[in-house]
């Protein structure tokens, strides 16, 4: 594995979006990855619709919370194609779900997995290198008042209560970090990324970790 | 200023630069996370985990590459 990696560089990583004020962030870990891995199978980065998936995941509670793992087997299951955010703009509330004719999408997931790579990190760095930006879940309470730097302390594993997009990693330095998308817009955190140490599943970043595959 | 709302905003404030010298008591070489002032500042923490965070967990498999260092047979 090569000591630093980051999709960012190869640009298909999308912007850094704001969920607002809506619990959301399971979709944006979900559209964050199917888009990422869209652009790295070829195609052009599109930012793909993540209120198409808050309305439509019926399985889910659109901004009362979800679980990016129930999405991917709703995407899936449904076949439904992902149309462009331009489309179907995110507007921060739970609304109806629209539906589009399949010529109008843009992508559908075709399968997913979905590992607990805990106590298994340099195994997460190969999944992530190998396959794309990884949706992963995670303890976020402490995050209210991160400013930046490398994550260590004040949360746990197996308490998760967000979901962000892993986007690469670096090991150069004397703290090894992931390298994490967060959905709480640019003022936040690194220019809205968030970094945690690699090695003791800090923030429970290695307990679910969604591979997609188109 | 004045009102029942600015009261409780402020509180909140208070209660975050509390929080933010305990969590960077821990901070102890340049790269570590510094926590301090920002757009949720004025949040308390209830209202911050109800409205941000929005994600639950389902289980997921042992990633199949674990050694465990056991043998059988």
């Amino acid at each position: 594995l090569p000591a630093k990696f980051d999709w960012r560089d190869k640009a298909v990583v999308a912007p850094v979006q704001n969920q607002q004020a809506c619990g959301s962030c399971w979709a944006f870990s979900v559209v964050g990855a199917v888009q990422s891995v869209h652009a790295i199978d070829g195609s052009q980065l599109v930012e793909l619709s993540v209120q198409q998936v808050v309305d439509c995941s019926f399985q889910n509670e659109g901004c009362n919370g979800g679980s990016p793992v129930q999405a991917l087997k709703w995407l899936k299951q449904s076949k439904m194609k992902l149309v462009p955010q331009s489309e179907y703009p995110y507007k921060a509330k739970t609304g109806i779900c629209h539906f589009f004719s399949q010529s109008h999408g843009v992508v559908a997931v075709k399968n997913f997995t979905a590992y607990d790579f805990s106590g298994q990190e340099e195994a997460m760095m190969g999944h992530l290198v190998e396959h794309g930006p990884l949706a992963a879940i995670v303890d976020a309470v402490s995050w209210q008042d991160y400013l930046g730097g490398i994550i260590q302390h004040h949360c746990s594993s197996q308490r998760s209560n967000h979901a962000v997009l892993v986007v690469g990693y670096n090991t150069t330095g004397d703290i090894p970090y992931w390298i994490v998308q967060n959905s709480w817009g640019t003022t936040w955190g690194n220019e809205g990324y968030v970094y945690i140490k690699i090695g003791s599943n800090v923030c429970g970043i290695a307990d679910s970790v969604a591979a997609v595959f188109l | 200023a004045n009102s029942e709302e600015f009261d409780l905003r402020h509180l909140c404030f208070q209660n975050a630069t509390k929080r933010h010298a305990y969590l960077n008591s821990f901070s102890t070489v340049a790269q570590s996370a510094k926590y301090g002032i920002n757009q949720f500042s004025d949040f308390s923490q209830e209202e911050f985990r109800d409205l941000y965070l929005g994600a639950s967990a389902d289980r997921a498999l042992l990633f199949p590459g674990l050694k465990t260092g056991k043998t059988e047979g």
